[in-house]
């Protein structure tokens, strides 16, 4: 996977951290102090799609909703994660108890072309 | 989209900056609390104060002791008196590695501790525990490397540096008291753990999503005492 940077327009992984102190989450996740909720962005040419990798998440459920919101069904190749790995949250529940959870395929590690 | 053009998921990039940030906010936080089945977020916990859980420490650990002192006798009343020394609390902060970046052969870790560290707190012992998954029964070697702000500008130095010989899988452990105790004084302390470890190799942060696995550092820690002042 690439990251995004510089003038590349191509298919690339965007950093984008979530600080939970920012969004006054801070009092009720322990742990950890933000999310990082990277994305892929970027342009996917033909000769870069067929990275396999999509299955059912979060992501997909997004760029699902995104490709419903457009105009158009032919599309070109996406850029889309390939890697994910899970959030895990440490967190005062609805009656103060202290809980671990594990969100699985939360985080984008890489991204690449379908 | 027309071939050629930008795919439909590149949407937000025509968003404007301000925009994006709010939208991918708000989806942050839908997103958090729909995979958590919440609602809401939860309204403000109320956790107990932290001089009537010291209080409650401080009695289960004289309990304790006095019930080591007579077996067999069972107190009710007033709780007994700490005996000296007794009313220092140690504790363990525990902090898992976060935000790592990596290449082939070399992977960043960072752990961040509260700021409770940089004050009120001393680091009696720290220790980093990683965990290999190896594929070859033979020992391979791995140079870890912890680094520290460079008080001269924004890079990391190379505190120390340590070479283990890691046999096949599982925790190796490494002492990192002297580099725990340093981070005293920083606003934010963070520890950053460098690794170089051989290209065949996986991460130590597990692919398989293996929590259990996940590297972490054990502080034990007590309340500084207070500075006495004598007359004379």
């Amino acid at each position: 996977g690439v990251d995004c940077g510089g003038d590349s327009r191509m298919c690339c992984r965007q950093e984008f951290f979530v600080d939970f102190k920012e969004i006054g989450w801070e009092d009720w996740i322990i742990q950890p102090a933000g999310y990082h909720m990277n994305y892929c962005t970027g342009l996917c040419p033909l000769h870069m799609a067929g990275i396999p990798g999509l299955a059912a998440s979060f992501h997909t459920a997004v760029l699902n909703r995104i490709k419903a919101a457009s105009a158009a069904a032919a599309v070109d190749s996406c850029c889309v994660p390939t890697q994910r790995r899970p959030l895990s949250l440490l967190y005062y529940d609805r009656d103060s108890n202290i809980v671990k959870t594990d969100i699985p395929d939360m985080i984008v590690d890489s991204c690449g072309c379908t | 989209a027309a071939r050629g053009e930008w795919c439909p998921a590149c949407g937000m990039a025509a968003l404007a900056p301000g925009t994006q940030r709010d939208v991918l906010l708000a989806l942050a936080k839908q997103s958090i609390l729909a995979k958590l089945r919440l609602p809401a977020r939860p309204s403000s916990p109320q956790p107990p104060a932290r001089g009537a859980l010291l209080t409650a420490l401080r009695r289960l650990r004289a309990q304790r002791s006095d019930t080591a002192a007579s077996p067999g006798t069972l107190r009710d009343g007033p709780v007994p008196q700490l005996r000296p020394g007794m009313e220092l609390q140690e504790y363990e902060i525990l902090s898992f590695a976060e935000s790592a970046s990596s290449t082939s052969r070399s992977v960043c870790l960072h752990f961040r501790f509260s700021r409770e560290l940089s004050g009120s707190t001393e680091v009696l012992q720290a220790t980093l525990y990683l965990f290999w998954a190896s594929p070859r029964p033979r020992a391979q070697p791995v140079t870890i490397r912890l680094l520290k702000p460079d008080p001269m500008g924004p890079n990391m130095t190379v505190a120390s540096e340590t070479r283990l010989e890691v046999q096949g899988s599982g925790w190796t452990t490494l002492d990192v008291g002297p580099a725990v105790r340093s981070l005293s004084g920083q606003e934010t302390p963070r520890l950053t753990v460098e690794l170089d470890v051989p290209e065949d190799w996986e991460s130590p942060f597990p692919a398989d999503h293996t929590d259990s696995h996940w590297p972490f550092v054990v502080a034990q820690a007590r309340a500084r005492t207070p500075h006495r002042v004598r007359r004379r």
